[in-house]
């Protein structure tokens, strides 16, 4: 049978922080608004036996069972979004028009295994 | 260096922009209000799961809200038969979208905004001011006559009042056109004073210009914008695939 190593709480696939500022990246001058936003991302483990709350496919599943039999020939799944937000943005055009754009899937708001 | 400039240039053209824009000098143009209202509706909580690919505030398909603003210029006495009729020329630069981007709305919007000379003017009713709208089809050569190559769009007569009067029109098929290059000739606005006054004691109203006080209208000032709404179908996914 496979060693499980112990998973730490703070290994496991979930969502997590990323606040992405636009003055970091000097773009203050011609975005309106928002000052920046919460992206975040998702990181983890998805270990075997894989739990309700990790938001598993039944391949997921499956494949955390081949990976605790098998760690060197077949991965563990990975950690990815699986529920995404939009956001808007205002900002100034070459020709000084205002822009509002809206953009789909820019903010990881749950995480799952996959 | 290099470096930071390809990882900028990938993040911009992830958000569906060529280059960093660079906004002309420090004067910035204030935001329209409708503009704000929107993107302050699309920050709250009920937004994040409506679709942001439609623009509920227009009814259409869009992802991209423009307000194009106008660069055309005022152009007074041009038309030999009316002197004292203000011209206005209207351009939008709608090369601005990009070619993928899908036209779904060009709204027109001009604010006439009128300076009473003394309220009590207004007390009498003041006359009305005719109003004409009419799209240029192609170059006015010089020495020929402007009207030839105009299209009459719209045509009103409107009373000065206090607030600035709004006027609204869908342009899309227009702005469609002028999408292609060498098809923007623009527009033209033409307001004309009441006929019973006489033209000789009208002087358009231009910034500097004084105005015969008897009479206690003006020819208004003329805000105009092109609200553009349009669609990049690379960042609209259909909501099936999803």
């Amino acid at each position: 049978s496979a060693v499980h190593l112990p998973v730490t709480p703070s290994n496991i696939c979930k969502a997590r922080r990323l606040y992405i500022d636009f003055k970091d990246v000097g773009w203050q001058d011609w975005i309106i608004a928002p000052p920046g936003y919460m992206a975040n991302y998702c990181h983890g483990e998805c270990p075997f036996p894989l739990s309700e709350s990790l938001n598993g496919t039944n391949h997921a599943i499956l494949q955390t069972l081949v990976h605790s039999l098998d760690p060197q020939g077949t991965p563990q799944p990975g950690c990815a979004p699986i529920r995404l937000s939009p956001i808007s943005m205002l900002y100034y055009d070459n020709n000084d028009n205002v822009v509002l754009r809206h953009y789909q899937d820019m903010v990881v708001d749950e995480c799952g295994c996959r | 260096a290099e470096d930071r400039n390809t990882r900028e240039r990938l993040f911009l053209s992830s958000l569906g922009l060529s280059e960093r824009p660079q906004p002309a000098g420090s004067h910035r143009r204030p935001v329209p209000s409708e503009l704000w209202r929107m993107f302050r509706r699309s920050e709250s909580i009920q937004a994040r799961d409506s679709d942001p690919c439609t623009v509920s505030e227009y009814g259409v398909r869009g992802n991209i809200i423009r307000h194009v603003q106008d660069q055309g210029r005022l152009v007074s006495g041009w038309s030999s038969s009316c002197q004292a009729c203000l011209v206005k020329q209207l351009f939008f630069n709608v090369s601005v979208l990009q070619p993928v981007e899908l036209l779904s709305l060009a709204q027109l919007e001009i604010r006439l905004h009128w300076k009473p000379l003394r309220p009590a003017g207004f007390l009498r009713g003041p006359r009305a001011v005719s109003m004409s709208l009419s799209k240029v089809i192609r170059a006015t050569l010089r020495g020929a006559d402007p009207q030839a190559n105009r299209r009459l769009l719209l045509s009103r007569s409107i009373r000065p009042q206090l607030e600035p009067t709004a006027i609204a029109m869908d342009l899309t098929p227009l702005a469609d056109i002028w999408r292609k290059p060498g098809h923007n000739y623009g527009l033209v606005v033409e307001l004309s004073p009441p006929l019973s006054v006489d033209p000789d004691e009208l002087t358009p109203f231009l910034p500097g210009n004084a105005f015969p006080l008897e009479e206690a209208w003006t020819l208004p000032l003329i805000e105009a914008s092109l609200v553009v709404v349009s669609l990049n179908p690379h960042q609209c996914h259909s909501r099936q695939r999803r």
